[in-house]
């Protein structure tokens, strides 16, 4: 039974994409089998791993879609995520893609019953065909989010060593615990984890010390430095770990899988 | 008859609400009377100029609700902008401030007539008020951004000098072709605005060479730099123009502001 972690957070630009796409390739390369889901409809994560975005038919939307209630009127031909999934060049390292279909999708399912709970069973399926679901979700706190967290087993929280992202943290912490209380109750926060750290910045060393100060219980040892190869390599198509693996950016990944696979008791 | 200019870009972290603050504030130092409208639950050009966030009781949402045509049946009492604009510490400069009701609105007027028009119906009352209304939006093509599209004489699309933020360029200009089309006709683009660029990285001078190369006509002369003032200065509550004037920063805004002054003919 894989674990689904999803990667939230409704400040933009924190790191949620770069983090989905450099822990999953770091499971990878640890042996994990890992399957990426890119639940943004800006397909960042798809193209982040070398999928040519012209080329995805389906998204996770169109798995979704199979479990409204009244599929049989709707005329898309709904679709199993198995039949979907693509391999990457990474070995271990599979993708669930995103594309245009998903930038509708929160109106489009919002007077459906039961539509927190479409991703969940779309994912069903698969989830026994890995040891790790990674799921990276856009900057928002609405339905498609709302779906990544109820689908999930635990989520990760990015948080960017700057000022506003330190502002948004307590209202998602409140739309985590208010999914726990209801559409997922065995939903836990894997980890705080700070991006973009540069120890020379008095504002970057002022958050860690809040953000420690505030929630040090769960916050990750791991901290991820500003480095550009994190930045350069999503132009090349590719992980860090493929693009540069002696880069502290790809350091600071594959610190952070270990860490959590010591967390999960994993090997 | 006050100038409304919008910030969008649904990639998150670009730069939206950094060069709302300190562009408003820069054409409030040049004395053109300036309202900040807060458009992003998120809140945070509301906080990035000082206010008190426990303290705002209405946001831009109320004042919506108000042109809804059932707004008889609903109990949430209409508000007018009028009513509810803040005055800052900054001289000339005002805000139309944000709050968690914001959170809702997309999903609650997305079944209404004349959803796109609201927002315009609401600003109609105070564009005279004012010579220059800066809208700051959130990281979404959503209903809230097709709002402040659909109301603004213009829009500046700040671009990060980096990989992702390029990639979705494409799609921000189509929706605001789509605008243009038919929901609003007179929408112009002020400009695309490079941020955060860094002259030492190499992916920062691809992404400048590459916007300049497909859009050269759109793109602004000034860049604005990265700075650590430009992220230091929100969590003082203060535009970098009141927090450090000589800061790279404030002297880009400063240039910008100056540079749509001139483009638009104006002292
Ligand atoms: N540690 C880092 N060092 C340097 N650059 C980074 C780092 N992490 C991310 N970046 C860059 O910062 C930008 C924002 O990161 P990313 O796109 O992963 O954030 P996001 O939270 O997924 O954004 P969005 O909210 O738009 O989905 C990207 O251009 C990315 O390449
Ligand atoms: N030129 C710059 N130099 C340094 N830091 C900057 C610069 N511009 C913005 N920042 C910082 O980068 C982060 C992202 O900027 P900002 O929040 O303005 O982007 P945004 O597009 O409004 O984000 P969102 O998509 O979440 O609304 C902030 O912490 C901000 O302080
Ligand atoms: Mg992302
Ligand atoms: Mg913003």
């Amino acid at each position: 039974m894989g674990k689904i972690i999803c990667l939230a957070n409704q400040k933009g630009g924190v790191g949620k994409t770069t983090t989905a796409i450099n822990l999953a390739a770091s499971l990878a390369t640890l042996e994990y089998k890992t399957l990426l889901v890119d639940t943004d409809p800006q397909a960042n994560a798809s193209s982040g791993v070398g999928i040519e975005l012209t080329e995805v038919e389906d998204s996770i939307y169109s798995c979704m879609l199979e479990y409204l209630p009244d599929v049989e009127e709707s005329d898309e031909e709904p679709v199993a995520a198995k039949d979907i999934i693509l391999e990457t060049e990474f070995p271990n390292l599979y993708l669930l893609p995103s594309n245009d279909d998903l930038a509708g999708a929160e109106v489009e399912i919002v007077d459906e019953t039961g539509r927190e709970f479409l991703m969940k069973k779309a994912l069903e399926e698969v989830v026994d065909d890995f040891d790790f679901i990674i799921l990276d979700c856009s900057p928002s706190l609405g339905l498609l989010t709302i779906n990544s967290l109820t689908a999930a087993d635990s989520v990760i929280i990015p948080v960017q060593c700057e000022y506003f992202a330190l502002e948004g943290l307590a209202k998602l912490l409140n739309t985590i615990r208010l999914v726990q209380q209801g559409l997922n109750p065995n939903l836990e926060i894997e980890g705080i984890l700070l991006t973009m750290y540069d120890r020379r910045l008095n504002l970057s060393n002022l958050v860690i010390e809040d953000v420690h100060k505030h929630f040090q219980h769960l916050v990750f040892e791991t901290v991820v430095h500003r480095n550009t190869r994190l930045s350069e390599a999503p132009s090349f198509g590719m992980p860090v770990l493929a693009f540069d693996a002696k880069s502290k950016g790809a350091v600071n990944y594959m610190n952070l899988a270990k860490e959590i696979l010591k967390k999960n008791e994993m090997p």
